[in-house]
């Protein structure tokens, strides 16, 4: 496992913030982007997929009252793929519509889908050598979250209690306390060594958070961070094929 | 130079003067003035509430005003939450006749 990974360093990987607005599909945005990057990783082109397909044509068809991440690739398996996002556009509001996957070409798809082991290194690995990942966790401090990384006991945030879909995209270690003093952050005080953490990719606008980013601590199971590691299969053929995250 | 002519420097704001730029930050708006009161009520809570998070964090994480802080935390949890199974693991069914049925 390398020191460092950040997916959002190489182009083409990672799309762009997405916004769930009033409709609780947190779990169809963080497939959508872990399709997404796998499938940019796999084949060396950006795509962007429907996330609104995987709300119409889900089994409850109520795509806006919640699920879990296993759902929306239940669904890209039941179609064949997915739309793109441009022709089968989000409309994020919480009425069911008709489910429109034959009507649109598919840009996107993908072989099966995986639960990994619940622990972090085992994470680590798969995410540097594989892609992005989605993750569920209990979303209680992401409500007054602006910057930094959180690190909570279990106590402040229960790793039993996930409520919230997202895409893990990397991780890394903060500075030391004299680089982030010079950084300009609060003046509160801060812990001297340097605090190993998760990268990931929140669904609630870019104006959220560290520009729609946050970072949770990595080594303690922060906030139920390994319960559900979930990833799609983009790719079968060459069984051992692995890739470099950029550091 | 007397102490009193020199400049106190940036005041902290009132709870209001920072509601209302929380209202225009996030283009917010109340019905009447009774959900007004009852946001801005929110609103204080959630600023002492992100006070003690900041406080009690073993990390770097600063907390504060942000798109949801006029939400209580049983509204954040409906409107941005999974909902469906919300905390509780999904049930997994056991294969009939599995050697695993009778025991604990």
């Amino acid at each position: 496992v390398p020191p460092t990974c950040d997916w959002r360093k190489l182009p083409g990987i990672i799309s762009p913030i997405k916004q769930q607005g009033n409709c609780s599909c947190c779990w169809a945005m963080a497939a959508a982007g872990n399709i997404e990057a796998l499938w940019g990783i796999r084949y060396h082109q950006p795509v962007e997929v429907s996330v609104q397909e995987l709300l119409d044509c889900g089994r409850c068809g109520d795509g806006c009252k919640g699920g879990f991440t296993w759902d929306a690739f239940i669904t890209v398996l039941n179609n064949s793929g997915l739309a793109s996002a441009k022709d089968y556009p989000f409309l994020g509001n919480t009425k069911p519509h008709r489910c429109l996957a034959k009507k649109y070409k598919k840009v996107a798809w993908i072989q099966d889908f995986i639960m990994l082991q619940g622990n972090e290194q085992a994470i680590a690995w798969y995410l540097a050598t594989k892609g992005p990942i989605t993750v569920t966790i209990n979303m209680k401090l992401l409500q007054h979250y602006q910057r930094g990384v959180i690190q909570a006991m279990h106590t402040t945030c229960d790793p039993q209690r996930v409520d919230h879909s997202v895409l893990l995209v990397g991780f890394g270690k903060s500075k030391s306390v004299a680089g982030r003093q010079a950084e300009g952050g609060s003046s509160r005080p801060r812990p001297h060594h340097p605090i190993p953490y998760w990268i990931l990719k929140n669904s609630w606008g870019a104006e959220w958070g560290e520009e729609g980013y946050f970072r949770l601590h990595r080594g303690n199971n922060t906030c139920g961070i390994t319960k559900y590691p979930v990833t799609a299969r983009v790719d079968l053929r060459v069984k051992k094929r692995l890739v470099s995250c950029p550091p | 130079r007397s102490l009193k002519n020199q400049d106190p420097g940036p005041q902290p704001l009132e709870l209001k003067q920072v509601f209302v730029l929380f209202q225009i930050q996030y283009n917010r708006s109340y019905s009447n003035p009774e959900e007004y009161a009852r946001r801005l009520d929110i609103f204080a809570h959630n600023l002492a509430q992100a006070q003690q998070l900041e406080e009690e964090d073993l990390g770097t994480a600063e907390f504060g005003v942000t798109p949801f802080s006029d939400l209580t935390e049983e509204e954040f949890g409906q409107f941005y939450g999974h909902q469906r199974m919300a905390g509780e693991a999904p049930s997994v069914g056991r294969k009939v006749g599995s050697e695993e049925w009778g025991e604990p």
